[in-house]
């Protein structure tokens, strides 16, 4: 369901030159459920936002679903993104001045999903991530790890063909944390989501069916976790 | 060094009332390394909050270094932060227009320390949370652990008396994290700070002297680790 082909990603700061990806070449099947880990630095947040259409690559391809992503003019990304893609950002990236029950309602919106049910759906997915008492508050009235879950019911509730998850859990308690991960692979089994996580946390990585490593913008490593 | 008394922040949602802290009493010795932990939402930035006068209680005392802030006019609480305390917030806050080390020199410019040797122990800071390469660049063209890290080199670099981290390894993976906390005890030990940490990370609280546990705004258990 996504496919890059020597994707980098090089920033030039002045004289010096940042490949903050190099030449990264993955496959990742429909439904499945991966994981990427890696040094701070390392490009995790660079390959989610390309593979994501976010971002555009320096050079390589990314193909997503069945779309050459790389080949379409800008203009196009927006809505592959909205139709294929959930995306929980690393910093959130909430609207300040939305509730939490609006804020979710917002891919719906897009959707032309009506009212009523665009209401309904984002109370479910809220519910789903233990908020269902702080519909009305805005980000600024709630925790750091409440912004994260609401994050990530804005995500899910379109029930996308791709979630990509960027350090879903950083903010969150370990009992907390579980139930975010039982959510995911609840929305992999049941709704057929591919769910790709960057995580720092390897109790996260070890629920996860493979895992991938980058190091200085290259994948170093695969492993495959035992399942329990 | 930070005495709380019967410390309550309670926030009115319309016809409801939040708790989100209910009574804490808590004594912290100079020197001391201690860790907060609790579910998401029990109250632990709260908490952090008020001990680093960002925030006003809505009844009970807070003593900083033998300073009974609470009984202090609004207006003298920024000079009161400045001198004693460092903070890394849970979400960084850093100024997107300033570069890494701009952002890092601001407490030195407030505490009136001379241009030159603002930029040499801002770069030293920088050093040591390992973002040396990093120092040109601003908040956008950083990942997210670095900027936690410029955030963490931000709080330490004025050696203040009190550091208060709202999860500064959130973002991190296991080794980068490892460093910082490296970075904390050293200054605990050979510049005498005290260390609040709230985290999520039972590694990062058995590296500590004292685990404090919050539920529901309150203190519900404390634990001293084993010392390794
Ligand atoms: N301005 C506010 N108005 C209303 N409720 C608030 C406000 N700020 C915080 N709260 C509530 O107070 C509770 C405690 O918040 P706090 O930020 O201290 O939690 P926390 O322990 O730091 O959680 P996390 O681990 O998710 O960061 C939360 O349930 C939150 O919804
Ligand atoms: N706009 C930019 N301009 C210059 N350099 C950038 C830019 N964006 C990212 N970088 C650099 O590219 C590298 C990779 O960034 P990326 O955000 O992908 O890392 P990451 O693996 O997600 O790290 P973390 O675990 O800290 O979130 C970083 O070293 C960063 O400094
Ligand atoms: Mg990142
Ligand atoms: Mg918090």
């Amino acid at each position: 369901i996504v496919e890059t082909v020597e994707l980098t990603k090089i920033y030039k700061m002045g004289p010096s030159e940042i490949r903050a990806l190099d030449g990264v070449n993955l496959a990742i099947e429909k439904g499945e459920f991966l994981s990427v880990m890696g040094r701070s630095g390392s490009g995790k947040s660079t390959l989610l936002n390309l593979i994501g259409c976010l971002d555009r690559p320096t050079s390589g391809t990314v193909i997503l679903d069945g779309v050459e992503v790389t080949r379409l003019p800008k203009g196009k990304l927006p809505q592959i993104r909205r139709e294929k893609v959930g995306f929980v950002f690393q910093q959130f990236n909430l609207i300040p001045t939305l509730t939490a029950l609006e804020n979710v309602e917002l891919p719906l919106r897009y959707a032309g999903v009506s009212s009523g049910e665009r209401r309904r759906r984002a109370k479910e997915a809220l519910e789903q991530v233990g908020l269902g008492d702080r519909l009305g508050h805005r980000p600024m009235e709630l925790s750091g790890g409440e912004c994260q879950r609401i994050a990530i019911a804005r995500a899910i509730v379109n029930r996308p063909a791709i979630l990509l998850a960027d350090e879903p859990t950083g903010e969150l308690d370990t009992h907390t944390a579980a139930e975010i991960i039982d959510l995911m692979h609840e929305l992999n089994r049941e709704a057929g989501v591919t769910v790709v996580i960057v995580t720092h946390d390897p109790l996260v990585a070890s629920r996860t069916d493979r895992i991938i490593y980058l190091s200085d913008g290259r994948i170093v490593r695969e492993e495959k976790p035992p399942t329990t």
